[in-house]
C-alpha cells in the first residue's frame, strides 16, 4: 500500500457539494462513490444527480425494515445501491438538478448517464479499507459526526467518539500518513473525507481523521459500488 | 437574498417573548462579548432571523455551541475546533437537518446486507 493516496489527484473527486438543511448525506455519500467508480471504468467524471436519490428512492434495508430511504429524512448509501440496480441507473445532476426538498419522482430511464450492477461491504480492518481505496476507488462511509458541527480544521483524533452512533454519510478519497497527534504521541496517519456542507466548512469542504482506531466508527459502513460499462 | 438554507425557521413556541422554547431566557447574553462575536456571525455567515426573539433564542444556541467547540476541543487537541456556519443551531438541529444516515446503533456489524467483500493481501 502507498504510505498515502488522493483520488483527488486523479482526478476521480467531483467538486465538495452542499446538501442544504436537508438530511440527504446518504445520497451525497452514494453518487461519490459511483462518480468514483465509473471514473476508473470510462475515464471520465460524471456530476452525478443526488435529487433523483432524494426523490425516487424509497428502499428500506432488508433486515431492518424501519432503516428506509426517504428523501431529507435520511437513508442508507446500501439501500441506495440496490434502488439504482432497479431502477436502471442514475442521471447527471445537469438532467436531474439538487433542490434540497423531496419533490415527485421524475426519473426519465432514457437519460441515464450511469448503471450500477453491484455493490459490496467492505471489512472493518483500516488496511482492507485502504486497499479497496486504493484499488476500487473512493468509498462510500457511515460514520458518527458528533465532532463535526465545530469541526474548522486539523487532523481530528477525539479521546472518546462513539462508534456505534452513526448518523453522517461521506465519501473516502484517500489517506496520508503524517498529521501530528499529540495525546497519540506519534505522526497520525489520517483518511481524507469529502462532505457535503459546502467549501467552508471544515478544509475546503473536507475532513482528515486519523487512521488505525475505527475513530467515530468510520469503519463499520464503508462500501463499494460496481458500475456497468454497457 | 439570503440563501434558505441560511433562514432560520422560528422556534419560540409564542410563550413569554424572552424565553425561548426551552423556557430559559437570554436576555442576560445582550451586551456581552459573546453577542459581539454572535453579531460577527451573522456577518460573515450571511445569517438572518425574522424576529427579535428568534434573534435572542438563536444567541442562547450560540453561546452553548462556544461552550461544545471549547469542550471538542479539549477532547480532540490535534484538530481546530470553533465557531462553524452551524454554530446557531442545535445539536438535534444539527443531526436532522444535516446528516441523514440511518445508521443507527451499529452493535450488529453484520446488519448491513448485500456481499461483503473478500480480505485483500496487504502485507508488503
Amino acid at each position: 500500500l502507498p504510505n498515502s493516496f488522493d483520488w483527488r489527484e486523479k482526478g476521480a473527486v467531483t467538486d465538495v457539494k452542499m446538501q442544504g438543511s436537508c438530511g440527504s448525506c446518504w445520497a451525497f455519500s452514494t453518487t461519490g462513490s459511483i462518480e468514483g467508480a465509473n471514473f476508473i471504468a470510462t475515464g471520465k467524471l460524471l456530476n452525478l444527480s443526488e435529487q433523483q436519490l432524494v426523490d425516487c428512492d424509497n428502499t428500506c434495508d432488508k433486515k431492518d425494515r424501519k432503516a428506509c430511504d426517504s428523501g431529507c429524512r435520511g437513508g442508507l448509501m446500501t439501500n441506495a445501491y440496490k434502488y439504482l440496480i432497479e431502477a436502471g441507473g442514475i442521471e447527471e445532476e445537469d438532467s436531474y438538478p439538487y433542490t434540497g426538498k423531496r419533490g415527485e419522482c421524475k426519473f426519465s430511464p432514457d437519460k441515464v448517464a450511469v448503471k450500477v450492477s453491484n455493490f459490496t461491504n467492505i471489512p472493518i480492518d483500516e488496511q482492507q479499507i485502504a486497499a479497496y481505496l486504493v484499488n476500487h476507488g473512493p468509498l462510500a462511509v457511515g460514520l458518527n459526526a458528533l465532532f463535526m458541527q465545530t469541526y474548522i480544521g486539523g487532523v481530528s483524533c477525539p479521546l472518546i467518539c462513539g462508534k456505534r452512533w452513526i448518523n453522517h454519510g461521506v465519501l473516502l478519497v484517500g489517506y496520508g500518513s503524517k498529521g501530528f497527534s499529540i495525546l497519540r504521541l506519534s505522526n497520525q496517519p489520517y483518511w481524507i473525507i469529502k462532505n457535503s456542507w459546502g467549501k467552508r466548512w471544515g478544509e475546503n469542504g473536507y475532513y482528515k481523521l486519523c487512521r488505525g482506531h475505527g475513530m467515530c466508527g468510520m469503519n463499520t459502513m464503508v462500501s463499494a459500488v460496481m458500475t456497468q460499462t454497457s | 437574498a439570503v440563501p434558505e438554507e441560511f433562514k432560520i425557521r422560528q422556534v419560540t413556541d409564542g410563550r413569554n417573548p424572552t424565553t425561548t422554547a426551552h423556557g430559559g431566557s437570554n436576555h442576560h447574553l445582550l451586551g456581552t462579548p459573546a453577542e459581539h462575536r454572535f453579531k460577527s456571525f451573522i456577518q460573515e455567515y450571511n445569517k438572518e432571523y425574522c424576529t427579535r426573539e428568534e434573534y435572542i433564542n438563536r444567541l442562547g444556541v450560540f453561546v452553548k455551541n462556544l461552550l461544545r467547540a471549547a469542550e471538542h476541543q479539549a477532547l480532540d487537541p490535534t484538530a481546530v475546533h470553533g465557531v462553524t456556519q452551524f454554530s446557531d443551531l442545535t445539536s438535534e438541529e444539527f443531526e436532522r437537518m444535516y446528516m441523514g444516515v440511518k445508521g443507527g446503533d451499529r452493535t450488529s456489524l453484520l446488519r448491513e446486507f448485500g456481499s461483503h467483500a473478500p480480505p485483500m493481501v496487504v502485507k508488503d
